[in-house]
């Protein structure tokens, strides 16, 4: 199968570290040189990047769409433009595609989930922050994430997560949330590997925004096992443990639990809205 | 005497924090309600916040501008000006009480440093960054130094260091610097604490720009000491440790080591440049 993942976010928000510990390749390089020494009125581009994730047999390929130069300039109204006209680009694309006589689908670009990094500030969102994620949040599947977490003290944390959620609530934003209810007859709520799913979903849904640390340096952590880390003068921060940042849960999430959840709303949910949008005129 | 720091910088970058681990008192709270729960296109204001520093019997009256709501926006075209007016501003009041017949000068809120914040993102300086402070270093003595800068491991902090230097000077902004030229006569350069001046000149020049970090919470720091930190899952980052950041060095550059500088080049440098600027017409 294949799936498409967009990252957006302004840059030095560690989001081509992101992209590498996730697949735990170096998929592109960190790249300030050709990204800062541009002009001051830049476009947002948009990059394409491929990847095939191999894990126990399952194929899947993953394109990466990241978004260089989003909120990088002295003047950002219409920022979010490149991005939301390349999510509806691809929905047109795929209709486009339908509409042939043999419905010959070669190329489906569709955004499948959109990760959208957060600075930890530590205060809350900024106007470009809801600006954009409203206008993602009605074509595509939207998970917010706080990118370089180890800035926030666990309460500090806390408090920050608790604050973005409610600016989303209060600006209705619509997030990717783990269904709750189960694929399953609800009558057969007792069975276990049902009840399980549920709270697995409510832990994720309780994490949420999740907090992201990325890194694809390898330390040891003092017991002797080589882990993905960031070493600083007063410790090591581990990228793969969960009293440290929600990495896991966003991995398991995005390329495991609900891989076919984001694939499914997008092609139906979203796909279908979009068409209709367009068909009415 | 009396001192007037500016601290520039968007929100969410720890200048409050600063403010108050500079002042070792609740100068003003960390006051994220008021500052981000209004609307896109705010002006940026200008606060200004007054203490007396009582240390060894030198009483210093210290006068500290902030200037929240700089670079919130989604457009921030111009948020440098009400920063550059205020500047200016304050050269033009002095002029004016100095001109009366009694030259009677009630009020002197010229600014002798700006501490401009740089965001921790690792790249390099954005946009609004070089535009502010380009403005800012032709009017009064600028000192940017890098915000939150637990967010850099040693090794990035160095890159990122080398990276402001390299578009500071490409860019041609004028930096505060200790002075390097004793003030004794160069014959008795073999002064042994003259030597020392020029190399403790030395070497803070080699750390700018200075890296901070700001807490005014104290923790034990394992021996038994409370000190002001940073507690964190995996380490406690100190406020006043050399070896986790430049704190201390900010610290006595500004408010003793060269404070009498930074008076006196204000008041005779950038207050001259402007006056000459004002009467040339
Ligand atoms: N503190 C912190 N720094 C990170 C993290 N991930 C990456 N970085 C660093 O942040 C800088 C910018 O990272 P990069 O991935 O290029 O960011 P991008 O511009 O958003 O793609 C680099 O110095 C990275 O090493 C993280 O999780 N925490
Ligand atoms: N990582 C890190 N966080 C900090 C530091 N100083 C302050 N903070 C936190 O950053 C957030 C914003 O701080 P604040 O002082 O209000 O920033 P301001 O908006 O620039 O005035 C708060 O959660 C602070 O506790 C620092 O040196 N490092």
């Amino acid at each position: 199968g294949h799936f498409t993942l967009m990252i957006c976010g302004e840059s030095g928000l560690g989001k081509t570290t992101f992209i590498n510990t996730l697949f735990q390749t170096t998929l592109k390089q960190s790249d300030p040189q050709r990204r800062h020494s541009q002009p001051i009125q830049k476009t947002v581009e948009i990059d394409i990047l491929r990847a095939e994730l191999v894990e126990k047999k399952f194929k899947l390929k993953v394109n990466v769409i990241d978004t260089p130069g989003f909120g990088d300039n002295v003047n950002n109204s219409k920022a979010w433009q490149p991005i939301v006209d390349f999510i509806d680009d691809q929905h047109d694309s795929f209709m486009r595609q339908e509409q042939q006589p043999f419905r010959d689908v070669k190329f489906d670009l569709r955004v499948h989930a959109v990760l959208y990094f957060i600075k930890p500030t530590g205060h809350g969102l900024k106007p470009i922050d809801i600006e954009t994620m409203k206008r993602i949040s009605t074509r595509a599947n939207l998970i917010p994430v706080i990118a370089k977490a180890d800035t926030l003290t666990s309460n500090e944390l806390q408090i920050f997560k608790n604050r973005i959620r409610q600016v989303i609530e209060a600006q209705e934003i619509r997030i990717f949330t783990p269904p709750l209810e189960s694929n399953v007859d609800s009558s057969d709520i007792t069975n276990n590997q049902d009840v399980a799913a549920i709270e697995h979903a409510r832990q994720l849904i309780e994490s949420m925004p999740f907090a992201i640390i990325g890194s694809t340096q390898k330390f040891d952590n003092g017991s002797g096992q080589l882990v993905l880390a960031r070493k600083y003068p007063w410790g090591l921060v581990e990228v793969e443990n969960d009293l440290h940042c929600d990495f896991r849960k966003l991995r398991s999430l995005v390329l495991r639990t609900y891989l076919l959840d984001l694939i499914l709303t997008t092609n139906e949910l979203h796909y279908e809205t979009y068409r209709r949008l367009r068909l009415e005129g």
